[in-house]
């Protein structure tokens, strides 16, 4: 998965972190100080589409070559979340009781084309 | 002063940063199952809310490793420390009541729940028996449900655990958010209650461990 920089318009994840400070949430939210809410951003041309390593299933890479072989313009590959893990919260409920959660696929560790 | 910072070539700023982190708080607001950001009633001790992580994790690590939550990961878990508050209004058993949050509508299955108090026990011929109380609209005085009762043999002072299942299934599965424990102590004269009452540090805490059950079952969109 590629990081996105200033010289690829490819398509690649796009860090961005919020910190609870900045938003006054760290009065409730105990753990974590923070959180990561990257995000997928870029083109996904043909060449690329389903390539090992950027597609989200074998079966998406399959469908895209035929499709590229096939020359027909229609359709397209997009750019999308291909690797997730969970956010761990800690944080005060209105009764200020303390709740621990794991909340599953909210950090988007990579990205690929479809 | 923007000027005189270096700026961040790769950060967001202006309209677009203020978009995702408003995009961040309703993200979390929704997967924390929240309609608003919640509004603490009454601040916590930082101190009890440190011992009580404290006891929370010890409790994770005395977990056996792969436990349930592995086979369910499907349903979201929640750990829940709630303190409770104490009132002496029917000596000389002591009333703690605790209030959750989640909403009406959810289906709470309770995998785990402990009680954690702190007790100093000069003499090893203490008991101490729990209750379960009516709704806490009637206050002390209604029907009560023996949930356990222990005979304390080691003297000292600590924080002792008291294991509420499976009697409390039955609270989680009902309406009510709002649980009243009454305890009540038997044995070498030293009152409990009282004890437990006076000690703003060492609040008494409920250690619970649920599951959402979803509505219907989910189907994996491919």
């Amino acid at each position: 998965s590629l990081r996105c920089s200033q010289n690829s318009n490819l398509c690649c994840r796009k860090d961005f972190y919020v910190d609870f400070r900045d938003i006054g949430w760290n009065d409730w939210i105990i753990k974590p100080e923070g959180y990561q809410i990257n995000y997928c951003v870029g083109q996904c041309p043909l060449h690329v589409a389903g390539s090992p390593g950027m597609a989200s299933s074998f079966h998406t890479a399959v469908f895209n070559l035929v499709k590229a072989n096939s020359g027909r313009a229609s359709g397209h590959s997009c750019c999308v979340p291909t690797r997730r893990r969970p956010l761990s919260v800690l944080y005060f409920d209105r009764n200020s009781n303390i709740v621990k959660t794991d909340i599953p696929d909210m950090i988007v560790d990579a990205c690929g084309c479809s | 002063a923007a000027a005189a910072e270096p700026r961040c070539p790769s950060c967001p700023a202006g309209p677009e940063r203020w978009l995702l982190e408003e995009v961040a708080k309703k993200q979390l607001l929704e997967k924390l199952r929240l309609r608003d950001r919640p509004r603490l009633a009454h601040a916590v001790p930082r101190a009890a809310v440190t011992r009580a992580l404290r006891r929370l994790q010890a409790g994770g690590a005395r977990r056996s490793p792969g436990g349930t939550g592995d086979e369910e990961e499907e349903e979201q878990s929640y750990e829940i420390i709630s303190f409770a508050e104490t009132d002496l209004t029917s000596p000389p058993t002591l009333g703690l009541q605790f209030h959750f949050s989640q909403a009406q509508d959810q289906d709470l299955r309770i995998l785990q729940a402990r009680l954690w108090l702190y007790l100093r026990v000069p003499r090893s011929s203490l008991t101490l028996r729990i209750f379960l109380a009516a709704q806490s609209g009637a206050g002390a005085g209604g029907n009560l449900t023996l949930l356990g009762e222990r005979r304390l043999s080691t003297t000292g002072s600590g924080w002792r655990s008291f294991p509420l299942l499976p009697a409390l299934q039955g609270f989680f599965s009902g309406q009510s958010r709002s649980l009243r424990l009454e305890l009540e102590s038997r044995g070498d004269g030293s009152d409990v209650a009282a004890q437990l009452n006076a000690s703003w540090s060492h609040q008494p805490f409920l250690v619970a461990k649920v599951k959402v059950r979803e509505p219907g079952h989910r189907v994996a969109k491919r």
